[in-house]
């Protein structure tokens, strides 16, 4: 499975 | 990260700043909303739930825990510091923030990227920050005079997202069509519900009056 897209941003 | 989300930190965290400023300078929140601070309180620990587990950047946990520690201090004084606390306008800020608060959770477990608790909190942050003005705005129209420092306030608190809706073209155009529609939708209406503000701000900045926004 993808990678889920860690929330980089705040 | 680029030049127009770290404008965007900068402006959110400046905004925070000013109302700390304003509230230990003047020893009075009159003129702020402590159910948007409430509120601001809910989305930041809701979104910063990763700070023990994801470690992104020095930069991203010290930010998170700045946001946190802020609002919940702001929040602590307009509830119990002593001189502040009397000065909150109570009748006048009167917005039913829960509506807004079940709503925001309702979308999350609706439209979010994963199903899972993480994600939905996440989700429901995005939602909740985007409406989390809405009992501040409401108090600006009804307490006829804005301070200098509230209205620099709301004018940072807005500009912060308009400068994110930068950075998230940038970084769609720079890294790879990726589509990000939650934070994209969200910030949009985020930053749309502060156009009036910014126009009648612009107008008592032009004509050198004082800030009055029509009830």
């Amino acid at each position: 499975i993808d990678k889920v897209r860690a929330h980089d941003e705040l | 990260m680029n030049a127009f989300r770290f404008l965007g930190d900068m402006t959110h965290l400046f905004s925070v700043l000013v109302l700390l400023l304003k509230i230990y300078a003047t020893k009075s929140c009159s003129g702020v909303s402590r159910k948007t601070q409430e509120l601001y309180m809910v989305v930041f620990v809701a979104r910063y739930m990763d700070l023990f587990t994801d470690y992104i950047s020095l930069y991203n946990s010290v930010m998170k825990v700045v946001f946190i520690t802020s609002s919940a201090a702001i929040v602590w004084c307009m509830r119990r510091h002593p001189q502040v606390r009397r000065t909150y306008d109570r009748d006048q800020d009167t917005f039913r923030h829960v509506v807004l608060v079940a709503a925001s959770f309702v979308l999350a477990l609706i439209f979010n990227e994963r199903f899972t608790f993480r994600e939905i909190c996440w989700a429901f942050s995005i939602y909740l920050e985007a409406v989390a003005i809405l009992p501040q705005l409401v108090l600006l129209q009804r307490s006829r005079n804005v301070d200098n420092l509230t209205g620099q306030y709301v004018l940072f608190l807005g500009a912060y997202r308009a400068f994110y809706i930068l950075n998230w073209i940038y970084r769609y155009f720079t890294e790879g069509h990726t589509s990000r529609w939650i934070p994209w939708i969200a910030g949009l209406v985020q930053t749309a519900l502060y156009a009036d503000f910014f126009y009648y701000y612009f107008l008592s900045w032009k004509n050198n009056v004082k800030l009055e926004l029509p009830a």
